[in-house]
């Protein structure tokens, strides 16, 4: 910006010619700008050197997407998950032979496990005593498969059997 | 040992074990 006043076209000067101090006054107004755009740009902004390389960008100041997932919508999926149920089913009998399916449901949110029985129809169903596995980590359980060739009391031709052995 | 036949494809168990010559 130094050297380029002129104090006048023509030596005499007229009207509408810049004086030397609108042109100082000029000059210093655009050296500030030049001096302070770095600085300005620095500061909490997109990061940048005259190296020519990106710099870094503070995800602070990005805004999020109109549909981004929030705080609220992520304590809302934690949330969900907690209410979720696991479900465990395995076969029991007792001393009557007779076969029970043993339902456990775990709470995720609470840890509450709770357990019914019912009988292999679904309905509800009370054990009697010696109630155990049905099967254990001392008992092999055997279980071969069979098509039926021709009908006969609970089964029809096509149906497919189950021996299971204990 | 002890045996239940089931039936799969109906989901009951049999009462008796089925006639040997009615399977394969």
């Amino acid at each position: 910006a130094n050297g380029n006043i002129i104090s006048s076209f023509g030596g005499g000067g007229g009207g509408g010619d810049a004086s030397t101090t609108n042109q100082q006054a000029q000059i210093a107004l655009e050296t500030a700008i030049r001096d302070r755009l770095p600085s300005t740009l620095v500061s909490d902004r997109l990061k940048v050197d005259g190296s020519g390389v990106i710099q870094p960008v503070s995800l602070s100041s990005v805004p999020l997407a109109s549909n981004a997932a929030t705080d609220t919508t992520l304590q809302q999926v934690r949330d969900a998950i907690k209410a979720q149920l696991d479900i465990a089913s395995t076969i029991w009998t007792d001393n009557s032979g007779a076969f029970y399916v043993r339902r456990d449901l775990v709470n995720e949110g609470t840890g509450t496990i709770t357990v019914t029985f019912t009988d292999p129809t679904g309905s509800a169903a009370t054990p009697g005593a010696g109630l155990r596995p049905l099967a254990t980590t001392d008992k092999d359980t055997i279980t071969d498969f069979y098509d039926v060739l021709a009908s006969g009391t609970g089964y029809s031709t096509g149906d497919l059997l189950a021996r299971v052995a204990i | 040992a002890t045996f239940v036949w089931l039936n799969l494809t109906t989901g009951t168990i049999l009462g008796s074990a089925p006639t040997s010559a009615n399977i394969e």
